[in-house]
């Protein structure tokens, strides 16, 4: 609680320096290779002629999702976080020092891949986002109530796979609402760019 | 540290309490529904009649894992951890009071839907098994380093998505055997049982 509560405090810090900037911050959260960096490769793809774009990518282990990315042509920072299972406003702290943010106008934050941890470590950011997959069944919604009472956006990825899971989009987004009336929701096929527009819309890009 | 120094202590008092009541344990780890619900599922109807099986399911939330395995016919208990991102010994203890083990012969253990925290805390079982789904991408194993050196068997699930993910069950494999020479990996199908016949001899039973 006490390390909740002084990453509160670290995360204020954050959005501060980002809105002297300018900066818009999103934290894309989700489950384990649920399609966050793919999503995020999607949006570059999409925006990069718009505004000036960064990324920092965090995992345990490996710099493959930053690396992904920078094949966008996408500034990317890889943090590692060792057996910490979420980002925290810390780490973001430092990274942003390194990120020359007058020159960067949207920011996308992947966060560690778990649909826990992360509920309880805010980073700074303008707007949360958690992705699932419906490749992880009909449950993974009502299972993890935090991390859906705290985010803006729920995106249902994957659903191309969706009858082969016999899994049904319409009571995941209706399982997401009870928790959590305002979020929005919207399923994506981050391989094709289903969904990407109006994702991109919600973001209010 | 100390917390996994005091859980590994509470994991030796389990071990050796099992131990007394002749019951093997197998803690089953996995990514949020990789499939390990429905391979304990199958493993009841295919073992029931040789062993006398109890369960323990671990979620933040609900108890949907503990009623689909009591489906079967077998006792299962279910545990909420509330916040936290795995399963610990202690929690374990508590309900193996509860347990008529002289009356069980095979306890499975289902862990929270995590590739990270339950690393880092044993719960004294003899066997530790890890699920991942090809639905979870290619780098799934080599992002989670921690978790497949202290695994004894590795299950690949969902390989009937294999081709539809464009995921190499080869590759997870070589990486899997790199990190740990001495894992066992098993490809499966929960949901058709394939690959069950295998599991179940490399799980001894
Ligand atoms: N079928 C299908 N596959 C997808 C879709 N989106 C992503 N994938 C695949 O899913 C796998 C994981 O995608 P990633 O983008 O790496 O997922 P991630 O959430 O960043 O994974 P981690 O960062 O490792 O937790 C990859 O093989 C992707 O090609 C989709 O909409 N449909
Ligand atoms: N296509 C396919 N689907 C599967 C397979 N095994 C399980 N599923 C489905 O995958 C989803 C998740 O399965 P679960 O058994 O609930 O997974 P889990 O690991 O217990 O999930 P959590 O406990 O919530 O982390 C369900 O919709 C299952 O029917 C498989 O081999 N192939
Ligand atoms: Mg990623
Ligand atoms: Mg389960």
């Amino acid at each position: 609680a006490d390390l909740i509560k002084a990453n509160e405090k670290i995360a204020l810090l954050n959005k501060v320096l980002l809105d002297k900037n300018n900066v818009k911050a999103i934290d894309i959260m989700g489950a384990i290779g649920s399609g966050k960096t793919t999503l995020i490769e999607v949006l570059c793809e999409k925006l990069k002629e718009k505004y000036r774009i960064k990324m920092i990518a965090g995992d345990i282990s490996t710099d493959i999702d930053a690396e992904r990315v920078k094949k966008h042509g996408v500034t990317a920072y890889q943090i590692n976080t060792g057996r910490e299972c979420h980002l925290d406003a810390h780490l973001i702290q430092h990274t942003l020092e390194e990120i020359s943010l007058k020159d960067t106008d949207l920011l996308f934050i992947e966060n560690v891949g778990n649909l826990i941890c992360p509920a309880d470590f805010v980073l700074g950011t303008h707007i949360k986002v958690v992705v699932i997959s419906v490749t992880e069944g009909p449950y993974v919604v009502i299972k993890h109530p935090v991390i859906m009472k705290m985010a803006d956006i729920l995106i249902i990825n994957k659903i191309d796979l969706a009858e082969a899971m016999e899994v049904d989009i319409e009571k995941l987004t209706a399982d997401a609402k009870k928790i959590n009336p305002s979020i929005k929701v919207i399923p994506t096929i981050a391989k094709t760019g289903q969904g990407i527009p109006e994702l991109i819309r919600a973001l209010e890009l």
